[in-house]
């Protein structure tokens, strides 16, 4: 029931993907701030499925040119391509950050045994500035191989990134500078080069007391 | 950076995409 109603192609489900703040309290605790999260879901036959978008829409948001996003549609499998529109919660208080950890995790599930590579492209007015390459092994786990990306840490630049963002005094600023802000995450087969799943991240700025939020589409061409 | 974008707001996306949820 997940496909088509949630990020999975036919061989790779996400199951969640967070990036986040840990601010230490005291010795024993700390807070923690999510910016984006995706979190678990079990969708069943009776929910609708993704909206769809078309991919051409935001080509020149990504990498165009030699293995760019156009190219890898083409290669498909078409069922592996997602656009996600984060509103990322960015109340946290970033003061006094030596001792903050920034992280990402992520998790996904397959019924095959495989190695998964994800690389994880930041562009800056379609054009990468930096990108990050992770090998993931699958830990055999209630009767289907998970996948954990764990408390990556996030890059220099973002970080920097982010900082800057808040220090923006109005959101429709922040929402202006996020308007050339994406990521391009695609999650291959090592040894096959497969494309397991592309998504698409794009954002603004969540105006919700309920922190980040997200809508999750269908990346097609008709 | 590319001069000529055409505005996000001015592409062919789904209502939804400027919608912002508002679960809890």
């Amino acid at each position: 029931p997940w496909q088509g109603r949630s990020i999975a192609s036919s061989k790779l489900r996400m199951l969640e993907f967070s990036a986040f703040l840990e601010q230490p309290q005291d010795p024993e605790t700390f807070n923690k701030h999510l910016f984006v999260h995706i979190a678990q879901s079990n969708p069943t036959f009776s929910d609708p499925y993704l909206e769809a978008v078309d991919i051409r829409q935001i080509y020149d948001k990504f990498p165009e040119k030699k293995g760019g996003m156009k190219e890898l549609f083409e290669k498909g499998p078409p069922n592996a391509f997602f656009l996600v529109k984060f509103w990322a919660d960015l109340s946290a208080n970033l003061q006094d950050d030596s001792s903050f950890f920034y992280g990402v995790s992520s998790q996904y599930e397959s019924s095959e045994n495989m190695i998964i590579t994800s690389s994880t492209k930041v562009c800056s007015f379609g054009k990468q500035v930096v990108e990050k390459v992770e090998t993931e092994y699958a830990r055999f786990e209630n009767g289907r191989y998970v996948f954990r990306i764990h408390r990556s840490p996030l890059c220099e630049y973002m970080i920097n990134f982010i900082h800057k963002l808040k220090h923006l005094p109005e959101k429709y600023m922040m929402n202006s500078v996020l308007e050339n802000f994406t990521i391009l995450q695609v999650v291959t087969n090592r040894d096959t080069l497969e494309t397991l799943l592309c998504i698409a991240y794009v954002f603004e700025v969540s105006t919700s007391e309920h922190g980040a939020q997200h809508h999750i589409y269908r990346l097609v061409k008709d | 950076s590319k001069q000529e974008q055409v505005p996000m707001r001015k592409r062919q996306l789904p209502a939804s995409f400027w919608e912002e949820p508002r679960l809890a």
